[in-house]
């Protein structure tokens, strides 16, 4: 038996926008630590990892460990028809090939339920070993989203280097090229507002846009994105979610032959 | 010219 009650359901219909364009089907896994998911996409370049600690649930029961397949497509379109102030309640039986999701209003006088079938998904589960990073930074999510979008309309790769002058994003394509820098500030009035960078070494990875373009789905789950880059390492790019947990981006970058 | 690498090439299956 799994009934798990989120009284901030827009969070989960957030999680869902942020991550149903890179990966189409994957296993829910639900334990005592909480909801999560692994999951990388069809071409095997990014992988997505996704946690809501059960402390962030106002309602937590999980009996036994569970795996729950779901077409992210389809779970996106149920949980689309839940109202962003409604309390979202999952829940599924032991065994069952179904999983349900309840949606509440907040003063209670809709209840609607919609129940999904699930699927047996064969996937595989990478472990993340720990890694020391080169460089860290913290930036406002939606400055992120928009030196993305911007360069994406310029080149198809980013290529991001972090020295103690700040982070440079860089992109170059037939009508020309593009540089944008962002350097560490943190005398503003908000917190969230600040671009702080942590830097060992200085480091220099080529990546794909598209996929971090993907990425920045993520941006209405938090004000601030954080980037860790080491050479020759996947980044890692992590949007917090409230005090729930997180979800992280891991991307290949791309490397001399 | 740089080729992208996989995933599975820095993470091992768990």
């Amino acid at each position: 038996m799994l009934e798990l009650r989120l009284v901030q359901g827009s969070l989960l219909k957030k999680v869902l926008e942020a991550i149903r364009e890179l990966v189409n089907d994957a296993n829910f896994d639900c334990s005592a630590t909480g909801f999560s998911l692994q999951a990388m996409d069809s071409s095997h370049v990014a992988l997505v990892a996704l946690l809501l600690r059960s402390e962030g649930f106002e309602h937590y029961r999980c009996d036994r460990n569970l795996s729950m397949g779901m077409n992210l497509n389809n779970m996106a379109k149920m949980l689309r028809c839940a109202g962003n102030d409604d309390i979202i309640t999952i829940k599924a039986d032991d065994g069952s090939d179904t999983v349900t999701f309840m949606f509440e209003s907040p003063n209670q006088d809709k209840i609607a339920d919609f129940e999904m079938k699930l699927m047996d998904i064969d996937s595989e589960h990478l472990g993340i070993p720990d890694a020391e990073y080169h460089a860290i930074v913290r930036m406002p999510s939606a400055e992120f989203a928009r030196i993305c979008k911007d360069l994406s309309s310029i080149g198809d790769t980013v290529v991001i280097s972090v020295t103690k002058e700040g982070v440079k994003f860089s992109t170059a394509g037939d009508i020309g090229t593009a540089n944008i820098v962002c350097r560490q500030n943190k005398t503003v009035d908000k917190p969230e507002e600040a671009t702080v960078i942590e830097m060992q070494e200085p480091v220099s990875l080529t990546f794909a846009l598209r996929y971090m373009n993907s990425f920045t789905k993520a941006t209405p789950l938090s004000e601030t994105v954080t980037i860790s880059l080491s050479s020759e390492l996947p980044v890692v790019v992590e949007y917090k979610i409230a005090d729930m947990g997180y979800i992280r981006f891991y991307l290949a970058p791309k490397i001399e032959e | 010219l740089k080729a992208q690498a996989r995933i599975e090439r820095f993470f091992c299956n768990s």
